[in-house]
């Protein structure tokens, strides 16, 4: 998982 | 982006200037936790220091450097013009103090930040420097607004806005809940345990406030804790 995908959120 | 989390943010910007607005309104920072903010201003620092390497999109860039310094300007505002108005014995944690009589941090130092630090050390989800970071934040930002709420249980009452802050907050991590449900159903490799199980626990802490505060509201009283 990429990191974009694991941390796109506040 | 989906509703539930675009309401959520809104409310988590607001609980800033909320914030801000009530202590520059009365020129006083009386009933709110310096520790809580600080707590906070660690969370956003920790978190966001992917600004430096990467872009998600334009929104959470901007949204990040505002979470950042409206902690720090509420922070320093605490620290300098509004400092003669802190509530520092009600800001006291069990056991802060105690060691060998100073430092002021040591509850929350001992109790809260160390904590999540050894459990971003083993649940985390790559074991490097930004992802134990990324951890901490998330386990830190759950228990953060203890200070917070420890102050207004003993005090029993707070001010309409510090009130209206705290159900911001609160609100705003109920949202996310909402929005973590709505794309476990429409996105297909959605899978955030570490963030859900925090985040569930945050939430939790302001069950008992949201029950006061909404008798309140109801019955259009004064909201008081009881004990």
């Amino acid at each position: 998982k990429s990191l974009l995908e694991s941390h796109d959120e506040l | 982006m989906n509703i539930f989390r675009l309401s959520g943010d809104m409310l988590h910007l607001i609980s800033f200037l909320v914030l801000m607005y009530r202590m520059r309104g009365q020129r006083s920072c009386r009933g709110v936790s310096l520790k809580s903010q600080i707590l906070f201003l660690i969370v956003f620092c920790c978190r966001y220091l992917d600004l430096f390497f990467s872009f998600v999109s334009l929104y959470n860039t901007m949204m990040k450097i505002f979470f950042i310094s409206a902690t720090a300007t509420i922070v320093y505002w605490m620290l300098t013009k509004y400092r003669s108005s802190y509530d520092m014995d009600n800001d006291k944690l069990h056991g802060d103090g105690s060691f060998m009589g100073h430092l002021p941090p040591h509850g929350v130092l001992g109790y809260i930040i160390v904590p999540c630090f050894l459990l971003a050390l083993i649940w985390n989800e790559g074991f490097e420097a930004f992802e134990i970071l990324w951890a901490f934040s998330i386990y830190l930002e759950a228990v953060a607004i203890l200070p917070q709420l420890f102050m207004l249980q003993k005090t029993k009452e707070g001010e309409a806005f510090t009130l209206l802050y705290i159900f911001c907050v609160g609100a705003y991590r109920g949202l996310y809940i909402i929005n973590w449900i709505y794309r476990y159903f429409t996105e297909k490799h959605y899978w955030q345990p570490l963030v859900w199980v925090s985040g569930v626990v945050q939430t939790l802490l302001y069950a008992d406030f949201f029950y006061y505060y909404w008798i309140a509201l109801r019955d259009g009283a004064k909201f008081q804790l009881p004990g």
